[in-house]
C-alpha cells in the first residue's frame, strides 16, 4: 500500500468520520446504478471506523460524477478504455468517472460479449481508495493495484488495502479481521456473483 | 454507457466500434534502447502522465532514449514484471491494460512499493494537478 504524498500524508481529519456521497445530477443514475457505489462505501467502512451516507445535495463531502474527455480538472478522459477513472486525495472528495466506458452495474462480467466492459464496482471500490488517502500498489491482489482487464471483477479488499487504511484510520470496532466483507455482501458472492 | 444485467445483452447488441485507447502501443513490440520508432513520443507521453518521466511532453522525441528506458524499468519494478528496460511482450501487455487514471508517482516519489516511499532523483514537480 501507499499513501499520497505528505508529511503527513493527507487523510479525512478526525471531525470528518462520517461522510456524505453525491451524485453528479446530470447523470441521471438509477437506484440500482447508485447501490454499486453503496456497496462499494460498504467495503471500506467495514474496516474503518467511518461511515458514508448518500445525500441528495451535491454539496457533500464526496462527489461522484461520470464525464467525458476534458471535463475541467486538467485530467481529460479517453474513451473506451485507458483510464477508466479518478480521483482526488482527501479533503477534495472528487470521483470521476469515464462516461464512455462500457459500465457493467449487474451480471457476470466475465462471460459478457462485450470485449470493452469494465466492472463498475471494481474500479468504485479502487477510487474510493483514493478518496480515502491511499495511492497505488504494487500487490496485484490489492484493489488499489492501477489496472484492472476489462470483463474482470475484483472488489474484495486485500490485506495489503486494510492494512494501508487501517494505519490512517484506525480499524472499525467491529470488524473481526478475517474477513474483509459483511456476511451479506460475501453471501451474494458465492451465489452465482448476482446482486 | 451504464449496462444493468450485462448477462442479458445478446452477442454483437453492442458493436465494438472504438479500438481501446492505447491499443496503438502494441506496434512498439521489441523496440530497445538507441532506436527510434516512429510514435514512440507518444508512449513517453504515456509514461509522464503516470508519473515516470517528469519532462514536459512537447520535449520528447521518437527517440528510444535513457528517460525512456529509466521510466520502463521504473514501470517493470512498479508493476513486478521482470526489469528489461524494454518494450517486451510482458510490459507492453500491462502497459495497454485499462488502469485508474491517478498516477503512480507523485511529485517524485514512487510510493507503489509495499509499505515504503522512495525518492526518485528528480527535483521537477510533475503532474501534481491535485491528485
Amino acid at each position: 500500500y501507499s499513501f499520497f504524498p505528505g508529511n503527513p500524508p493527507p487523510r479525512w481529519p478526525d471531525s470528518k468520520r462520517d461522510l456524505t456521497y453525491s451524485f453528479w445530477p446530470g447523470n441521471g443514475l438509477t437506484d440500482q446504478d447508485k447501490s454499486v457505489f453503496t456497496r462499494a462505501f460498504a467495503r471500506w467502512s467495514t474496516v474503518i471506523p467511518m461511515t458514508f451516507t448518500e445525500t441528495d445535495s451535491f454539496n457533500s463531502d464526496i462527489r461522484i460524477g461520470f464525464f467525458s474527455g476534458d471535463h475541467g480538472d486538467g485530467e481529460p478522459f479517453d474513451g473506451v478504455l485507458g483510464t477508466l477513472a479518478h480521483a482526488f486525495s482527501p479533503p477534495s472528495g472528487l470521483l470521476h468517472l469515464d462516461s464512455e466506458e462500457e459500465w457493467v452495474v449487474s451480471g457476470d462480467v466475465s462471460t459478457s460479449s462485450i470485449l470493452s466492459a469494465v466492472d463498475l464496482e471494481s474500479v468504485v471500490v479502487h477510487e474510493i481508495g483514493h478518496l480515502l488517502g491511499l495511492g497505488h500498489s504494487s500487490i496485484e491482489e490489492a484493489i488499489m493495484y492501477p489496472s484492472i482487464s476489462s470483463r474482470t471483477r475484483k472488489v474484495e479488499l486485500a490485506q495489503d488495502d486494510i492494512e494501508g487504511i487501517q494505519k490512517l484510520y484506525g480499524k472499525n470496532p467491529n470488524y473481526n479481521g478475517s474477513s474483509p466483507l459483511t456476511p451479506a455482501i460475501q453471501e451474494r458472492e458465492t451465489n452465482g456473483g448476482q446482486y | 454507457i451504464l449496462l444493468p444485467n450485462i448477462s442479458s445483452i445478446p452477442p454483437g447488441f453492442l458493436p465494438n466500434v472504438t479500438a481501446p485507447a492505447w491499443d496503438s502501443f502494441k506496434k512498439f513490440l521489441g523496440c530497445r534502447p538507441g532506436e527510434k520508432f516512429n510514435g514512440l513520443a507518444k508512449i513517453k507521453q504515456y509514461f509522464h502522465y503516470f508519473g515516470y518521466i517528469p519532462n514536459s511532453p512537447s520535449n520528447f522525441t521518437d527517440d528510444f532514449d535513457d528517460v525512456l528506458e529509466s521510466a520502463l524499468r521504473t514501470y517493470q519494478q512498479n508493476f513486478n514484471l521482470k526489469v528489461t528496460g524494454e518494450l517486451d511482450q510482458q510490459t507492453l501487455n500491462k502497459i495497454v491494460q485499462p488502469r485508474c487514471g491517478n498516477a503512480d508517482i507523485i511529485n517524485g516519489t514512487t510510493t507503489m512499493n509495499s509499505g515504503k516511499w522512495t525518492a526518485f532523483n528528480t527535483t521537477s514537480p510533475f503532474h501534481t494537478v491535485g491528485h
